[in-house]
């Protein structure tokens, strides 16, 4: 009835994105807000 | 909603391993309070973010069950498209029989390419996940497969790849935090979402919860995130300057920076300066970032994310709705 699940702590994507060689540009350039995962309308 | 830029492609997350179908096919997930669905990549889905991962095929599942219905899945960092089906998901040794799950159709490379984890575990209330579907801890429960109906999270402060941490299903560990539990309970049963009565930079009670703030506690989030009307003073206070890599400080300087205390049902939790600030490569930044949706009711919204969570042991009581914080070990 308990079970532990161990959790692994993964990479950043920008961490991900410097060892596949991808340009890290245009991530200066994404736009957003966090709040809109909790926005139900959007669901 | 205004849009700023983001810096949660800086951030890391926190999953562990699920396995679905009959044999099991094993998953990398993200456990998230801040959801209520569980989806996963799918040999559906030909798009190259779910090329990069492990996918999960419904053909060599004697126990799969598809649903004719397709629904589009919004994050903070992205949206996806899923068709619904049922299986059976196994969790360590429970077994959970007839789990509705969405399996990918379609998954957009930024970010979805870049994560380490394959889908997302939602562990929020069933008033936020896709109608009509119970959801993996509804399930659970049902099936009467928790000694309780509890679940908790503890995040190293030293998190590593093989072990940052846990999430417990069914209980908690008194020997992952100290001291006594502070509870909080839950003001609006769809998310995780409690008061905070007010909010002090060091000595200084800031008043912006005078006329009340919620806090969503979220392990899906990383950075402590700030109703945005707040944020120019809050930086202004801690002495920040905004850079492309978020809002950053000279590191000499943090051991003098104030602690913060967030005032919860009627006790001070502090955060102090070496939790909220994150050193990334020499470069000292302020681990926050600003949001500008507002809670349901309309109170300033902030959400306590990994960030938070590394510093408090988190229990969800699903039976009583109510958040309990403690000391992390």
């Amino acid at each position: 009835g308990m079970v532990r699940i161990p959790l692994r702590k993964g990479r950043s994507v920008q961490e991900v994105m410097r060892e596949k060689g991808v340009p890290e540009g245009f991530l200066k350039n994404l736009r957003g807000d966090p709040g809109r995962k909790y926005q139900l309308n959007k669901s | 909603v205004a849009y700023e830029p983001l810096t949660n492609y800086l951030d890391s997350f926190y999953f562990g391993e699920i396995s679905i179908g009959t044999p099991p096919q094993n998953f990398l997930v993200l456990f998230d309070p801040g959801s209520a669905n569980l989806w996963v990549p799918s040999t559906y889905c030909q798009t190259p973010a779910c090329g990069n991962h492990a996918r999960f095929n419904p053909s060599l599942s004697s126990t799969f069950s598809s649903i004719d219905v397709t629904y589009t899945l919004c994050y903070g960092f992205g949206d996806l498209s899923v068709a619904l089906g049922y299986d059976t998901v196994t969790i360590q040794n429970i077994i959970i029989r007839n789990q509705e799950f969405g399996l990918s159709l379609s998954e957009p490379s930024t970010p979805f390419y870049y994560l380490d984890f394959d889908g997302i575990l939602g562990m929020a209330y069933p008033g936020i996940g896709i109608s009509g579907y119970n959801t993996l801890m509804q399930n659970m429960l049902q099936q009467s497969q928790l000694a309780e109906p509890i679940f908790s999270f503890y995040y190293s402060r030293n998190p590593t790849y093989s072990y940052g941490g846990e999430v417990i299903l069914g209980g908690v560990d008194p020997q992952l935090y100290s001291g006594e539990v502070l509870w909080a309970p839950v003001v609006q049963e769809l998310y995780w979402k409690i008061s905070i009565e007010e909010f002090s930079i060091g000595l200084s009670a800031t008043s912006w919860c005078s006329q009340g703030c919620h806090g969503i506690v979220d392990t899906g989030s990383f950075r402590l995130t700030i109703p945005g009307q707040f944020m120019s003073a809050f930086l202004q206070a801690l002495g920040a300057e905004e850079s492309d890599y978020g809002f950053i400080v000279n590191c000499s300087s943090v051991p003098s920076m104030p602690t913060l205390y967030f005032t919860i049902s009627g006790a001070q939790l502090p955060l102090p300066p070496s939790v909220y600030v994150l050193n990334n490569d020499g470069t000292c930044v302020v681990g926050v970032e600003s949001t500008y949706v507002p809670s349901a009711s309309g109170q300033p919204l902030w959400i306590l994310g990994n960030l938070f969570l590394r510093q408090y042991y988190s229990i969800f009581d699903l039976a009583n709705n109510r958040v309990g914080f403690a000391q992390s070990a």
